[in-house]
């Protein structure tokens, strides 16, 4: 139980800091 | 923020095809195409990674997005199937 919620965390954590990268990249 | 995120993501892929993939097909022998699926994505996502740190050296930002776009697109298609796929095996 615990294993598949940290691995959604974990995965979740992925998705928001490519998303912020992509905004960096597209502003600078 | 873009190299942190390259290194952080080959290291999660490297503790997951080196740890949590062999533990969890020995617990599900099934898992085995899905697990070759997911690995060949690994694979293809750390050739996206390695292209994207060498774009970040050169000064084009337009090549930089594309490459950034490439990868959110494989990544998010990879971490839909993975957690499809084991998330209710682990839960």
């Amino acid at each position: 139980g615990s294993f598949g919620a940290a691995l959604r965390l974990i995965h979740g954590a992925f998705r928001r800091e490519l998303a912020l990268v992509r905004r960096e990249v597209a502003s600078s | 923020n873009c190299l942190t995120l390259c290194r952080g993501l080959h290291i999660h892929h490297t503790f997951e095809s080196g740890g949590l993939f062999p533990s969890m097909l020995e617990r599900h022998p099934e898992l085995a195409a899905t697990i070759t699926t997911l690995e060949a994505e690994h694979a293809k996502i750390a050739g996206l990674l390695e292209a994207l740190q060498t774009l970040v050296s050169t000064p084009s930002t337009t090549s930089v997005l594309a490459a950034v776009d490439e990868l959110i697109t494989e990544l998010t298609q990879h971490l839909d199937y993975e957690e499809e796929q084991l998330i209710p095996l682990l839960d």
